[in-house]
């Protein structure tokens, strides 16, 4: 597997708070998950009302879904599998350098 | 030639360094590539000058691609744009009278060290490659390491952090190379253009701070002009404006550091999406995608021929 299937289950999830509690739940929720920040690029940049899009890993998704959930945060799940959407990217290129 | 080159797939560092000489080599009169340096692990870093050899005191443009590991739609862009330049200079009169009064400095991988590293080992690596003492964690973002405001806001001291700012300004090898460059071509350069992922914005200085530049007019004429352009293709709207308001405060970013240093227009794109695929753009996108930025980087471009 490409990337020895380091990113299988990964999910990226479309987080949007609204308030500024919101906003402050959320930065301490991802300074004890281990997240990989896609927009914007660092925690200090996270403000009220502005989509936070982030790459969590496969053990780490419940959790998060949960707290955001008993936050009443609103999120989405934008990429439900990285490690296919990142073989996906490839794959077709493979089958057309073969024909 | 027999040399196929497919411009709507993602290409390794390889396939990218073998294309440049091969455009280097069958476009002699056009095409002169050289390298500024050489990456933290080694790797030259390559320039492709694009131009008619009319006189060698030429406004000039620069464009860099891949600034930032992951954003692979970048160095499919550079790429993209060369293919245009050389292939529509016949035929096209804009693409010709650019080409004729302008030389274009591409730099279609930036950061070849991280770029390389996304394609064998981390898909969704973003940093440089470089090693930090006492530190486990490795890189630097090239975008937060230019010698402007350096790691102050929207920046990072903590080298495990993606926004990591570098031990001390231009510590990247990568970006000192660019800096030097443009500092011994500043007479000559009239626009910096970097090209970034994804959020499809147009963005001008200044990044570290709420302030309007001195030549806000123009700048906001040539971007309202370029995203006019890139929607004119198909549809698709940009924001445009400071990067400060427009997206966030950062500091030591290479819009602000070439601007200080005297490049009248200075711009950073985001190219697609908005996030459905995020840093995946899927290869079915790059034509339309690149199709569009490259109208905007003419239309930049043919700003720097208009008295403004």
């Amino acid at each position: 597997h490409l990337y020895n299937n380091r990113y299988a289950g990964d999910q990226v999830v479309r987080v949007t708070p609204h308030t500024t509690e919101d906003v402050r739940v959320v930065k301490r929720l991802f300074e004890n998950l281990k997240v990989d920040l896609w927009r914007p690029n660092s925690l200090t940049l996270i403000q009220a009302d502005s989509d936070v899009d982030v790459h969590i890993g496969h053990g780490d998704i419940r959790e998060l879904k949960g707290r955001l959930k008993g936050a009443h945060i609103y999120h989405r799940v934008l990429i439900s599998n990285l490690q296919k959407e990142i073989e996906k990217q490839l794959a077709v290129r493979s089958t057309r350098k073969r024909r | 030639s027999d040399f196929q080159y497919d411009y709507e797939v993602y290409h390794s560092l390889d396939e990218i360094k073998s294309w440049m000489f091969e455009m280097n080599r069958t476009h002699p009169h056009v095409v002169d590539m050289f390298s500024i340096g050489r990456s933290y692990e080694g790797r030259p870093l390559y320039i492709l000058q694009l131009g008619k050899r009319t006189h060698p005191y030429k406004k000039a443009v620069w464009m860099d691609c891949g600034v930032h590991a992951r954003e692979w739609i970048g160095p499919a862009f550079c790429q993209w744009f060369v293919k245009e330049a050389l292939n529509s200079y016949r035929t096209d009169p804009v693409m010709r009278r650019l080409m004729n009064h302008l030389n274009f400095y591409i730099m279609p991988v930036f950061n070849v060290d991280g770029y390389h590293y996304s394609w064998t080992t981390d898909r969704l690596w973003r940093k440089t490659r470089s090693r930090i003492a006492r530190y486990q964690c490795r890189g630097v973002d090239a975008n937060r390491n230019w010698k402007v405001k350096w790691c102050d806001e929207g920046a990072s001291s903590h080298p495990c952090d993606e926004t990591y700012c570098g031990p001390y300004p231009e510590s990247e090898p990568e970006v000192k190379a660019v800096a030097r460059f443009l500092r011994k071509q500043r007479k000559r350069v009239k626009a910096y253009i970097s090209i970034h992922a994804y959020a499809q914005m147009l963005l001008y200085p200044y990044s570290y701070k709420y302030a309007t530049i001195p030549n806000f007019t123009c700048v906001e004429s040539v971007a309202h002009n370029a995203v006019n352009a890139l929607y004119s293709a198909y549809g698709v709207r940009y924001r445009y404006g400071p990067a400060s308001t427009t997206l966030y405060v950062s500091s030591g970013s290479s819009i602000d550091w070439a601007y200080k240093n005297g490049i009248p227009y200075t711009f950073a794109f985001e190219l697609r999406d908005t996030g459905h695929y995020g840093f995946l753009l899927p290869e079915s996108l790059i034509n339309p995608t690149c199709t569009e930025t490259t109208r905007a980087v003419k239309t930049i471009a043919s700003g720097l021929l208009k008295k403004c």
